[in-house]
């Protein structure tokens, strides 16, 4: 007997072929292919003396410890089992064959002469994956979820949600660390709305950019293991977000929908190690964070085009009434902006308007101003008139006149827009006793 | 001032006492200028004008605000910035007192006030100014009765004709050569014992112009011969108008 070497093919004769083989003959053939294939073998020729249920000669064919046949015989002979141009596949990677001659091939005194047997075999693909070709269940293991045949052999694989074991055939749910990262979607406990599964430690991270505020949204079915006294004893989904817990959820009743005001959430669901609860499933969205509606603290504060609502981003302008500067605290502020930021904040406060203060008026050499508005009152829109010391000077203006009010640029002028104040000239030979003759 | 009245304090506000080259007068013009001779400040024939303009606004005395000599003192001089002498003005020609006009400048400008205010200078289209007749009055510290003043004094004197004072300054020239010009006037009386004298000169000859009610300066106390014996010479201010604002607006 001969072991075949491991090919993926190979020729087989009978001894002595093609010349006729020799009586009292008994050679085995033992054909493997690797592991992963199955044997097909096939008779190009076949020449053996024929008998009744092939007693004399023959050749057996065993594969899988099963006989695959008996033959014998020659083409167009009556008796005998001609295998014919049948393909004889194995189950498993080896099949054995088995020659027999017996002392004559002589038939009526005549000596016929059988010539053999020339066979081919290959290896074929064994498609692991069809249950039909199981040979031994304890030996072929059957993947837990996905099997996926290829020349020579099979990998398993897993349903979303499950990670491969190391025997590399069963799955086991992995939802330790399932990230989410785009602006919206949908995350639901394993297998849902099927059952889930018992001793679950699962932790659904939602990560968006800054700025924005994740939504979630409990959709229907909903239901938990939960009790009627205790809160939560069996499983539990808990929310967080940036580290504080928003709520710890059970039972069948869904939370509705939530505001987290946070880019950062986290989903926990703990199961025990039993349940047959269908678990639940959330739909999150995202928008920018909104920032406060910005409010005026006076009314002489404009918010140019002011906005419903205002997001990440956004941006607000304020300026002030005419007469009215812009301050934050004591400082003067030439034009200010406020942008909404990622944590739903103004990055600064919001600014006053203070009314114009034109301070004290120019005095006027050899005059007086006074006050035509409020006394002492140096604001925008206050009147001031010039006057000399009469009669001794007299008022010189400018084409704008001797009235100066206080302007929005924090000035004082007059009608003319002018700042220069009046002059006050001496007046020329106006004694205050002029001599007056009496006596004539 | 010869047959004249006490001022009262308030008539003649613009009258000014300078003590420069001794006593004499000027008028205030705006409220920093004073208007006077250039003899006060360069007399004639004096051998020692050798002081340049300079140190002599360094040691000029102007006094303002009163009637009495010793409360002019007493409210305190009024210091001077610059002197401005006119050109035409020749300290040596004994005889001729063209040009006799000068402007001062004080450091500060003065607070006008009841006692303190200027005088106004003349319209240059007035022709009636100088007509033989025109009554004006000068005030001035000056000689009186012989006695220098402590007190001010005015005196109401027509101006004269030109050619009446060319004729009486004509009966005077053998003995005294003097040049009446054209920018000069003469006013006062031949027999009448009114004039202006020693003392008096550099203050300003008035007159009240009726249609604008204000008091004008028509001319300077410059010269005479002797005092109250005949008719006295001021400097025609209508011919130096132009010379007199142009210094005082280039300011």
């Amino acid at each position: 007997s001969s072991p075949v070497p491991r090919n993926l093919f190979g020729e087989i004769r009978s001894p002595g072929y093609p010349k006729p083989y020799p009586n009292n003959n008994i050679t085995t053939w033992d054909i493997r292919v690797p592991k992963g294939y199955v044997v097909k073998l096939t008779f190009n020729y076949f020449d053996l003396e024929p008998s009744q249920s092939c007693f004399y000669d023959y050749v057996k064919i065993k594969a899988d410890k099963k006989n695959l046949g008996r033959f014998c015989g020659r083409l167009g002979s009556n008796t005998g089992n001609h295998p014919g141009r049948r393909n004889f596949i194995s189950n498993g990677n080896r099949m054995h064959l088995a020659f027999h001659s017996d002392f004559t091939n002589e038939d009526n005194g005549t000596v016929i002469p059988y010539r053999g047997f020339l066979a081919y075999y290959q290896a074929v693909d064994l498609d692991e994956c069809d249950p039909n070709n199981a040979a031994e269940d304890d030996e072929r293991p059957q993947c837990q979820h996905f099997c996926h045949n290829y020349v020579g052999g099979y990998f398993c694989s897993c349903k979303i949600g499950y990670q491969l074991q190391s025997d590399h055939h069963s799955c086991k749910v992995e939802c330790s660390s399932e990230l989410f990262t785009e602006a919206s979607g949908y995350l639901s406990s394993p297998e849902y709305p099927q059952p889930y599964p018992e001793d679950l430690q699962c932790n659904y991270s939602i990560r968006l950019q800054k700025g924005l505020s994740i939504s979630l949204k409990f959709l229907e079915p909903f239901e938990i293991d939960d009790h009627q006294q205790v809160h939560c004893p069996y499983d539990q989904l808990k929310i967080q977000a940036q580290g504080r817990e928003i709520g710890e959820f059970c039972g069948k009743e869904p939370p509705g929908s939530i505001e987290t005001n946070s880019n950062e959430v986290d989903i926990i669901f703990l199961t025990d190690e039993s349940g047959f609860s269908r678990g639940w499933k959330i739909h999150y969205t995202s928008e920018k964070i909104q920032c406060p509606q910005p409010v005026p603290l006076d009314e002489f504060t404009i918010i140019r085009d002011p906005q419903p609502v205002y997001r990440f981003q956004d941006y607000f302008i304020v300026t002030c009434k005419t007469g009215y500067n812009l301050m934050e605290g004591k400082r003067k502020l030439l034009s200010f902006t406020a942008v909404c930021q990622a944590d739903g904040t103004w990055h600064q406060p919001m600014p006053h308007c203070e009314i114009v203060n034109c301070g004290n008026p120019t005095d006027l050499t050899n005059g007086a101003f006074s006050y035509i508005s409020k006394p002492a009152d140096n604001t925008y829109q206050a009147v001031i008139t010039y006057r000399c010391n009469e009669p001794y000077y007299h008022l010189v203006t400018g084409a704008g006149g001797d009235r100066f009010t206080c302007s929005p640029e924090g000035t004082w002028v007059d009608q003319d827009a002018q700042g220069r104040i009046p002059a006050c000239v001496p007046v020329c030979g106006k004694p205050v006793d002029p001599v007056v003759e009496v006596q004539r | 001032i010869l047959g004249g009245r006490p001022a009262r304090r308030g008539s003649f506000p613009w009258q000014a006492l300078t003590g420069i080259h001794g006593r004499g007068g000027g008028a205030l013009l705006s409220d920093r200028w004073i208007l006077t001779a250039a003899h006060t400040i360069f007399p004639k024939g004096a051998a020692g004008n050798s002081l340049s303009l300079e140190q002599l606004a360094e040691e000029a005395n102007v006094f303002l605000g009163h009637t009495n000599v010793e409360e002019l003192h007493k409210i305190g001089n009024h210091p001077v910035r610059r002197i401005f002498i006119h050109p035409d003005y020749n300290p040596d020609d004994e005889y001729n007192f063209d040009g006799d006009i000068a402007l001062l400048e004080l450091k500060h400008p003065v607070t006008l006030g009841p006692t303190v205010l200027p005088i106004c200078l003349p319209d240059a289209t007035n022709t009636t100014l100088y007509m033989d007749g025109h009554m004006g009055y000068v005030s001035g510290f000056g000689v009186e009765k012989n006695f220098i003043s402590n007190d001010l004094k005015y005196v109401n004197l027509p101006a004269i004709a030109r050619e009446k004072c060319q004729r009486w300054l004509d009966s005077k020239k053998r003995d005294i050569p003097m040049v009446f010009s054209e920018n000069m006037f003469c006013a006062g009386f031949l027999s009448v014992k009114q004039d202006t004298c020693q003392g008096d000169s550099g203050s300003v000859f008035t007159m009240l112009d009726t249609e604008s009610g204000r008091w004008v300066a028509t001319g300077i106390v410059s010269w005479g011969i002797g005092c109250a014996k005949g008719y006295g010479f001021y400097t025609k201010i209508l011919n130096y108008l132009d010379w007199i604002k142009g210094i005082i607006r280039e300011d």
